[in-house]
């Protein structure tokens, strides 16, 4: 079934005038970015799409780390739910990281890959859970106490209309109040990206606008 | 000092929340 799936989905650099239209980039720039998708696109099996190993092996350089946090941003990437990345699906959710990307759209992401269960809000047991994978991660361990209390401070200033909740206006303010929460969705690379990937001009099929 | 943070700010230190590695080809 998931074979099937992934013959249906396109492949190429698609229409690469109507991505910029779509997008912050400029023709150029999605030209750029597809030499950075072929490159990832192809690191296992050289189809065309993106799959989450690759996407993986990408990021931390080897298929065996498990992180949450790329798991949801492959998901929220993965807009068509296919399991797999098509050209077209990782430049929409790259152009969010731009520089130039509009700040809502960044809080929105963010939002949205905080919110585990999709139900428009963070619950302190999904935050908790956060906690407990970035920490994971990081090969480091607090008592659990630690944790609970980290969790109470940040409820304490962010659920401001005290239910037990965190929705998208009062992430909003907190991301407002802390701005740094924000530095993971600006990628500076991607405003030099064709200058990182200037073999793009070998393959370019328009003049820039 | 993780126990000095908000519990997003630990989190944001995660290496999945950190797409720069993609440049990194």
């Amino acid at each position: 079934c998931d074979a099937d799936l992934s013959q249906q989905q396109p492949r190429g650099l698609g229409n690469p005038e109507a991505l910029a239209r779509e997008t912050v980039f400029s023709v150029s720039e999605i030209e750029a970015l597809y030499e950075l998708f072929k490159k990832i696109s192809s690191a296992v099996i050289d189809d065309g799409l993106i799959t989450k190993d690759e996407f993986q092996l990408a990021l931390f350089k080897t298929t065996k780390k498990e992180s949450l946090f790329a798991d949801r941003v492959f998901d929220l990437f993965d807009t068509k739910h296919k399991g797999i990345l098509d050209f077209k699906e990782f430049a929409l959710a790259l152009s969010i990281f731009h520089p130039n990307a509009p700040i809502n759209d960044k809080i929105e992401f963010l939002f949205q890959l905080y919110d585990l269960k999709q139900q428009g809000f963070i619950k302190r047991q999904e935050l908790k859970q956060m906690v407990v994978a970035t920490l994971a991660e990081a090969g480091m361990n607090l008592a659990d106490d630690v944790i609970e209390s980290i969790i109470d401070k940040t409820f304490e200033e962010a659920d401001t209309k005290h239910d037990g909740k965190i929705d998208k206006e009062e992430w909003r303010n907190l991301v407002l109040h802390h701005p740094s929460l924000l530095k993971n969705m600006t990628l500076q690379y991607l405003k030099d990206i064709t200058t990182t990937f200037p073999s793009f001009v070998f393959h370019s099929q328009v003049d820039d606008v | 000092q993780p126990t000095s943070m908000n519990a997003f700010e630990l989190i944001s230190m995660s290496k999945g929340l950190n797409l720069e590695n993609l440049f990194d080809t």
